[in-house]
């Protein structure tokens, strides 16, 4: 474990904190994608099959747990409370997001590092965690007025990634033999795409105006 | 040798 992986958990984790926060406290979910908490659903589903299987420190086991539960309950939150669910606006989530999950998969099973059930399971949930933000950026642009919270949760959803590559790199230096193209290389194609909200979130942020990003 | 791939990351 090194300072750029704790600081890249702990900004993922803030990042669902600042989630769970908006929806159970103001009871809305205005602004948040639906479509993109359910891949990250799917994602979290697909990526810790081992969960049980290999104890690998409880720092690691107790993540995923909180991951996994925090998740599928943002999810429920958005799809089943009665009042959450009202601030759901299912005519501008329109992203098909079930396009995403079938060439994922179909990559994972032609790209990967072993081609077993589990590994093929996790190559699929990183490609797929790569691209999961997109029917989040795509409602940001469509929704006007962006609040806070779910500008805060974007960021650190994004800056989560970013700080994973700084661990790579780290890594890549400090460990022998410790080389993983296809976790590199889709972690950088998820932060790039959160390149341009990074640079509007940053203007808002330095010219301190109401986020907003162009249609 | 079985390269178990660890995946110690989240």
């Amino acid at each position: 474990m090194n300072i750029f992986r704790l600081a890249g958990d702990m900004t993922h984790l803030a990042s669902v904190l600042v989630l769970l926060l908006k929806i159970h406290t103001i009871k809305s979910c205005a602004g948040i994608s639906l479509k993109t908490q359910e891949l990250y659903a799917l994602v979290f589903a697909t990526r810790y099959l081992d969960l049980f299987t290999d104890y690998i420190s409880l720092y690691n086991t107790l993540m995923k747990l909180i991951f996994l539960v925090s998740s599928f309950s943002i999810v429920w939150y958005i799809r089943h409370h009665k009042i959450v669910r009202r601030s759901y606006d299912k005519d501008q989530d329109t992203f098909r997001h079930y396009f995403l999950v079938l060439p994922c998969f179909l990559l994972a099973l032609v790209i990967n590092e072993k081609f077993t059930v589990k590994e093929i399971m996790w190559t699929f949930s990183l490609y797929l965690e790569a691209v999961a933000i997109l029917p989040q950026l795509v409602l940001l642009q469509r929704t006007r007025n962006i609040d806070n919270l779910t500008g805060q949760y974007v960021f650190l959803l994004g800056a989560y990634r970013s700080l994973y590559i700084l661990n790579w790199i780290y890594r890549y230096f400090t460990e022998p033999h410790y080389v993983h193209w296809i976790t590199w290389i889709s972690g950088l194609v998820q932060t790039l795409l959160y390149a341009d909200f990074f640079y509007y979130y940053f203007q808002s942020w330095k010219n301190n105006v109401k986020l907003e990003l162009p249609a | 040798l079985e390269t178990f791939l660890y995946h110690d990351e989240l």
